[in-house]
C-alpha cells in the first residue's frame, strides 16, 4: 500500500 | 504500549538525566564523547521531522521534545560552557564521526521502505543511531578511570536498546502485520555493540571493583 509509515516508537 | 517499551523509554530518559546531572550539576563532561553527542543530536533532528505534522500521542510528542532538547543542550554545554568545556577529554575523543554519517546516508538512500524525504531521513537516523555509540565506547576504552556517572550513562543507554528488542518481540507476537526489518536489524547491531561493555560493567559491579576496560 501507499499508506504513510506510522513511526510510533521513539 | 507494552511494559518493555515503557521500560526502554524510561531507561533512555534516565541515561539522559544521568548525563545532564553530571554536566549541569558537577560541571564536568570528563569521559563523555562529544562526537557521540553530536551524532545523537543529528539522529533526533532527522528522526523527529514529523514532530509537528504527525500527532501520535502527547507522550510521544513530549518525549521527542525532551530528547531533542537534551541532546542539543548537551552539545551546547560541551562546546560552549567554559567550565564544562575544560573537562572535555578532547585528545582521546578522536573518532572520525563524520565517517559514520556518509555511509549511513548512502545506506538510507539505498535501503528504505518508502522513497520520500521524511522516510529516508527517518531511516538514516535509525542507521546512524546504531553506530553513534562507537566514539563513546572508544573513548571509554582509552580512559583509564571511568567515573560512576559515565559508566551508568552508558549502562542505561545499553539497557534501553535491550528493552526495545524485547518490545519488538512482544509486538511481533501480539500485533498483526508488525514487521520492521530495518529497525530490528539496526537495533540488534546497536545492542551487540554494548555486549563487551556490559560484560565488564556487570563483572565490576559483581566483584565490587572500579570499572576499567581492557586496552
Amino acid at each position: 500500500g501507499t499508506e504513510e509509515n506510522d513511526h510510533d516508537e521513539l | 504500549m507494552n511494559a518493555f517499551r515503557l521500560a526502554g523509554d524510561m531507561t533512555h530518559l534516565i541515561s539522559v538525566l544521568v548525563l545532564l546531572l553530571k554536566i549541569h550539576t558537577i560541571k564536568s563532561c570528563a569521559g563523555i564523547s562529544l562526537k557521540t553527542q553530536e551524532l545523537y543530536a543529528l539522529v533526533f533532528a532527522t528522526r523527529y521531522l514529523d514532530i509537528f505534522t504527525d500527532f501520535i500521542s502527547l507522550y510521544n510528542t513530549v518525549m521527542k521534545l525532551i530528547f531533542l532538547g537534551s541532546s542539543f543542550s548537551i552539545v551546547w554545554y560541551m562546546r560552549r560552557h567554559k567550565l564544562v568545556q575544560r573537562s572535555y577529554d578532547k585528545d582521546h575523543d578522536t573518532f572520525r564521526h563524520q565517517l559514520l554519517v556518509l555511509p549511513c546516508l548512502i545506506l538510507a538512500l539505498l535501503i528504505h521502505e518508502q522513497f520520500t524525504f521524511k522516510e529516508v531521513m527517518w531511516t538514516f537516523s535509525i542507521y546512524l543511531e546504531a553506530v553513534a555509540i562507537l566514539p563513546q565506547l572508544v573513548l571509554l576504552q582509552r580512559t583509564r578511570n571511568i567515573d560512576n556517572l559515565t559508566g551508568q550513562y552508558v549502562f542505561f543507554l545499553g539497557a534501553y536498546r535491550s528493552l526495545y528488542i524485547l518490545n519488538w518481540i512482544y509486538r511481533y507476537f501480539t500485533e498483526p502485520h508488525y514487521v520492521h526489518w530495518i529497525t530490528w536489524i539496526s537495533g540488534l547491531v546497536q545492542t551487540l555493540l554494548y555486549a563487551d561493555f556490559f560484560y565488564y560493567y556487570i563483572s565490576s559491579w559483581k566483584n565490587n571493583v572500579k570499572l576499567t576496560l581492557p586496552a
